[in-house]
């Protein structure tokens, strides 16, 4: 496992931050943020999804009043791969019955979707081999935040609780002053600690904390990061080995 | 409302002022003053809340946001993900029996 993982890094990996603005959709926007990035690192194409597609023809209908990571994966799969978002753009709100999934050309598909285990290490593991992740965690926090590292405890931001679905792209660490500078003397030299952290990708704008990013302490379940760690596959399925067999 | 400032923020005519600020930074107008003074009583306990945040956790910054006017419940209505939370659970009951070698 590499000390420091950033997908941001590879160009045409992650696309723009998006702004969901009145409209409850960051279910669909990570989702479509985690087939860009795989489709992005296997093919090297940088490609913009439609969020409206995923909105639009939601099986459980008005995709502005919230969903999950999994039924936008549920649709991908039902309509055999997703319209860019150029064909089909974001509209910030739905129309029943207005699916136009049939109307526009797919431009990026996916063969299934995992959820991988509620394991900050396996889940560390599987972005830094294969690409961003998506997960859901209790927003709390961040309604206040501005920049730097959230270290959460279950008091502060329940664990249990999730709200927010948004894309893990990153994974680092920082040197951060250990103690208060009160409680130290000017002379002393300090400790640096160092803060593991991971780097995710919002969907409220750039203007947002770290230009549209925010970052959460890594290795202590942090406002629930590991309660729902999902990502589509884009590979084709591994071939199954030949089953060995006792000869009679 | 003053009360409510002094206890834990800025001074009320701090406080007004740092409001002016957001509405003018992120746009904000009111209905009428009623819906004003419920909204600058929210930022007032929202800037508490960050200020607390801020002094119990170095590691990150926090202060005013597009958000500081509306309270948690609204936060989480507004931006959340919230759907029926029924299917939310039989999630995790599926994952849980996994846990324990069931297919």
């Amino acid at each position: 496992l590499p000390s420091t993982c950033d997908w941001r890094k590879v160009a045409g990996a992650i696309s723009p931050i998006r702004n969901q603005e009145n409209c409850m959709c960051c279910w669909a926007i990570a989702a479509a943020g985690n087939i860009e990035a795989l489709w992005g690192i296997k093919y090297h194409q940088s490609v913009e999804l439609s969020v409206q597609e995923l909105l639009d023809c939601d099986r459980c209908g008005d995709g502005c009043k919230g969903g999950f990571v999994w039924d936008a994966f549920i649709t991908v799969l039902n309509n055999s791969g997703l319209a860019s978002e150029k064909d089909y753009p974001f509209k910030k709100h739905t129309k029943p019955s207005k699916c136009l999934a049939r109307k526009y050309t797919k431009v990026a598909w996916i063969q299934d979707f995992i959820m991988l285990q509620d394991n900050e290490e396996i889940i560390a593991r599987h972005l830094a081999t294969h690409g961003p992740i998506t997960v859901t965690i209790n927003m709390k926090l961040l309604q206040h935040y501005q920049k730097g590292v959230i270290k959460a405890t279950s008091t502060t931001c329940d664990p249990r609780f999730v709200n927010h679905s948004v894309l893990l792209v990153g994974f680092g660490k920082s040197k951060v002053k250990g103690m208060r500078e009160e409680t130290v003397s000017p002379r002393s030299h300090r400790p640096c600690r160092s803060t593991p952290y991971w780097i995710l990708k919002n969907s409220w704008g750039p203007k947002w904390g770290e230009e549209g990013y925010f970052r959460l302490h890594r290795g202590s379940n942090a406002c629930g990061i590991t309660k729902y760690p999902l990502t589509a596959r884009v590979d084709q399925p591994v071939k199954k080995k030949q089953p060995i067999s006792c000869p009679p | 409302d003053s009360l409510r400032a002094q206890d834990h923020g800025p001074q009320p005519l701090e406080l007004n002022e740092v409001f002016k600020l957001f509405q003018v930074q992120f746009n904000r107008s009111y209905s009428n003053s009623a819906e004003h003074a419920r909204r600058l009583d929210i930022f007032a306990h929202n800037l508490a809340q960050a200020q607390w945040l801020q002094e119990d956790m170095c590691t990150a910054e926090f202060g005013v946001t597009p958000f500081s006017d509306l309270t948690e419940e609204e936060f989480g209505q507004l931006y959340g993900h919230q759907r029926a939370t029924r299917r939310e659970i039989n999630m995790v009951r599926k994952v849980e029996s996994e846990e324990w070698g069931e297919p």
